[in-house]
């Protein structure tokens, strides 16, 4: 089973202790941030990490796709080009594929999810998201996740979701919700998702051991942020789409209706 | 006696948060933030708000520059210009007032003090950060905040601090640290001054319940973070430096380096 996620975001979105929250592997290595002076004329490059992993005794091929150097730089114009390159590359690769002769054993490196990280810090969406998301809502499954849901209040975090879906709504950008035409029977669970997207999550690696049990968190002198309690984020609920319920959805999604979308354009030229 | 503050740093970073926090106080009314797709190309605005306070019985005319736009936009080149602008401003409408014939009502518009905001998410300073502080460090007093520090646990505050300062060195930036040359008697507060600074600051204008103690803070599902807890923030050592021991300090290095400085400048043209 393969599986090919992107993600994206500003530096310090905790992108890569999610990604090794929701894996528990370490898919970004040993990373050196460079030094604020060196990002100035940054331009974003595209990192991908193929990992075998096992995950509840399915064997699973997980490429993780980092997009370092997005949204860092004082002008950061055109920093989603990369990205749309990379997207249309692998889909040019998969037409040639499906069109030469070894069909039978075509590797599927194309995108089948892309987590686009959201700044918790700002009064919602970004120019720059709004911008990426609209770049490519059409080209990729977009999954929106609130980075470092441990600074809002249940309150603000209310106030937030409800903001950045008005704002998805009011730009005509297309999020993936899991929902599909043929969706009678998943209803409630359709209904619930739609409720919580985009996710505010919390990742740590940092294993605390609160009331006898050992759990993965951040310890605040305030307080203990368990990362797999409901009650504190929605990373269980992410997970639970991306890894158990929905990971054969978003390949499908990608290739009957991006992949579609793509064949058409190009066969059209 | 007169005061201004200036304060910088990109939109949700709860700048009017703090400085009602610090003065108790509604500085910035009820702002409306642009959608973010009006963000796009917008210009950085100086608002200036004029309130007389009381602090400890004495009266204060305290003025807030806000500076709303920047670093917002997806390219945020050159955006520190209309800040550079208006301290010129200022010191250009004292030196005239200076030089004319009513030199003993003058009114002192000039910048005292320039709060910076620094994003708490990065791995560091971002380039527009160190752009900043590189061309307004001669022209203001620039005292940099680590913005919404609940969001970092004890060890990642004190790793960021230690990295902001190690950036700022390198850069040659200099930052108001309290220190004057004549400092012999005043070493000890000099010195823990120096060990705090970016002080790293949490507001808020909720009032709450804790022990039977009403106190100002967050009220998160894993505890309170209490504005006025030294253990949980530098928000009083901050209140302290800024309003008690060091506004004047503050307006006498302005006018003893920072005006001189343009006065030099100005006369050499
Ligand atoms: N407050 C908070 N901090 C986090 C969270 N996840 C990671 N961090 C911290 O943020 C910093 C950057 O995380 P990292 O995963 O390297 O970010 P990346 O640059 O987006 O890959 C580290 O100090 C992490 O401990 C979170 O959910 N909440
Ligand atoms: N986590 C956290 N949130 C804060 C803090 N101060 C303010 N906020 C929240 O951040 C949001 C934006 O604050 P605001 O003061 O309007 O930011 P500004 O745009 O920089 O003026 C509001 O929802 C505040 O409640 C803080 O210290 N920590």
């Amino acid at each position: 089973f393969e599986f090919t996620l992107m993600v994206v975001g500003e530096s310090g979105l905790g992108k890569s202790t999610l990604i090794q929250s929701l894996f528990l592997t370490n898919f970004f290595g040993n990373k050196t941030s460079p030094a604020a002076g060196e990002r100035i004329d940054q331009t974003v490059s595209i990192d991908a990490t193929t990992v075998d992993i096992e995950e509840k005794g399915v064997k699973l091929r997980l490429t993780v796709v980092d997009t370092p150097g997005f949204g860092d730089a004082v002008n950061n114009q055109q920093c989603w080009q990369p990205v749309i390159d990379y997207c249309n590359e692998k889909y040019d690769q998969y037409l040639r594929d499906e069109s030469g002769l070894n069909r039978r054993n075509i590797e599927d490196h194309r995108v089948h999810c892309c987590l686009y990280f959201i700044n918790p810090l700002g009064h919602g969406l970004k120019p720059l998201d709004i911008e990426f998301m609209k770049q490519l809502h059409n080209l990729v499954n977009i999954i929106p996740v609130i980075a470092k849901a441990d600074m809002l209040t249940p309150k603000e975090i209310k106030a937030l979701k409800m903001k950045i879906m008005n704002e998805i709504q009011e730009n005509g950008i297309k999020i993936y919700t899991g929902e599909t035409d043929d969706d009678e029977e998943d209803n409630a669970d359709i209904k619930e998702l739609k409720e919580i997207i985009p996710f505010a999550v919390v990742g740590s690696n940092t294993l605390l051991e609160v009331n006898g049990k050992r759990v993965r968190g951040r310890l605040y002198p305030w307080g203990v942020v368990e990362v797999e309690n409901k009650d504190h984020c929605d990373f269980v609920k992410l997970r639970t789409m991306l890894i158990r319920t929905h990971m054969q959805d978003l390949k499908d999604y990608t290739q009957d209706v991006h992949y579609e979308n793509f064949r058409k354009k190009k066969l059209m030229q």
